[in-house]
């Protein structure tokens, strides 16, 4: 028995061609997490504090889908949400809907401590995170170019994407749309 | 989507996950992250964050499947992973990450990739994006 750590910033239909200026920052971002991760484990924090610590630091870079760097709604917003449970105590706590949170994860696990309860979300989850004094910015601050651009991509597409999904082709959107309207599949859930 | 998994030497685990979701989602759509057991999950025997499709996430309750697994039919975490990764859920849909009690490590997807890093005490890490 000894301890370990894992960690993603998200799983899609990421091609093998992904240029190098988008692929080195994004496994830069992993090393640095996971080098917080190992040296957070090995200074004796308990994994719930750990995974807190490196969830926010995956937060605040904008390389992945979650904080500053989130995707984008139809409405060209941001509705971010998160989620910690402690394997000890079966304890948890989620939010969702945020847009000004600068951390979620971190208000989740004020519900998780400061509540009787597991999930608090949109005007809710905004109102208590004021209570708990947690930073909050403007709801420009998490979006960036790039998912304006992929919002731009997906409606063009008509669909909703996974991370990474790349754009596709007029033709194949056509044909995708139709065959999926056959199968009664709407192909967002 | 983002999240972290970890163990320290007693065998406590924990996880969390944190997201914004799909691009061009509907205003008001809840994903599985917030889900408890569908997209995060730990209890005594493992912790899981998963990330993808996340209805197929919840339809499938991929992270407390996991642990179901391990607890009911006493398999690996790694055995446990594979089976609800490739064998439960929708191809193309959905990856996690997840530690066991015992320090061993489970990264599994049925996508092209998934950005990923994972360390343990005997010394192994590994940072990565698709199957080595």
């Amino acid at each position: 028995m000894g301890w370990a750590i894992a960690l993603h910033g998200g799983a899609g239909d990421i091609p093998y061609s992904l240029p190098p200026e988008r692929r080195l920052p994004r496994e830069e971002t992993l090393r640095h997490c996971l080098q917080i991760g190992v040296k957070a484990l090995k200074s004796n924090m308990t994994p719930l504090d750990v995974v807190e610590l490196v969830v926010r630091e995956l937060e605040n870079i904008p390389h992945f889908n979650a904080g500053r760097g989130s995707v984008l709604t139809n409405k060209g917003t941001v509705e971010m949400e998160a989620s910690i449970m402690d394997g000890n105590t079966m304890k948890c706590g989620a939010v969702s809907g945020l847009s000004t949170v600068v951390n979620a994860v971190s208000l989740a696990r004020l519900v998780m401590d400061h509540t009787p309860h597991i999930y608090l979300a949109f005007d809710g989850a905004e109102e208590f995170a004021r209570q708990q004094g947690v930073e909050t910015l403007d709801s420009s601050h998490f979006i960036t170019p790039e998912n304006i651009e992929r919002l731009n991509q997906a409606k063009d597409a008509n669909r909703v994407q996974i991370d990474y999904t790349q754009p596709i082709q007029k033709d194949t959107i056509k044909n995708e749309t139709e065959t999926s309207l056959a199968n009664g599949d709407s192909q967002i859930g | 989507t983002v999240g972290c998994v970890a163990v320290d030497s007693n065998g406590n685990l924990a996880s969390a996950t944190s997201t914004g979701g799909l691009v061009n989602k509907m205003a008001g759509r809840i994903g599985d992250t917030p889900v408890i057991g569908a997209g995060t999950y730990a209890n005594e025997f493992c912790a899981v964050s998963a990330t993808g499709i996340g209805e197929a996430i919840i339809r499938a309750t991929v992270a407390r499947d996991v642990a179901a697994i391990m607890e009911f039919k006493g398999l690996s975490l790694k055995e446990a992973a594979d089976c609800v990764v490739h064998e439960r859920t929708l191809k193309g849909a959905v990856g996690l990450v997840a530690v066991s009690a015992s320090g061993e490590v489970a990264m599994s997807y049925n996508t092209t990739g998934m950005f990923r890093a994972c360390a343990t005490e005997d010394g192994y890490s590994e940072v990565a994006i698709w199957p080595n």
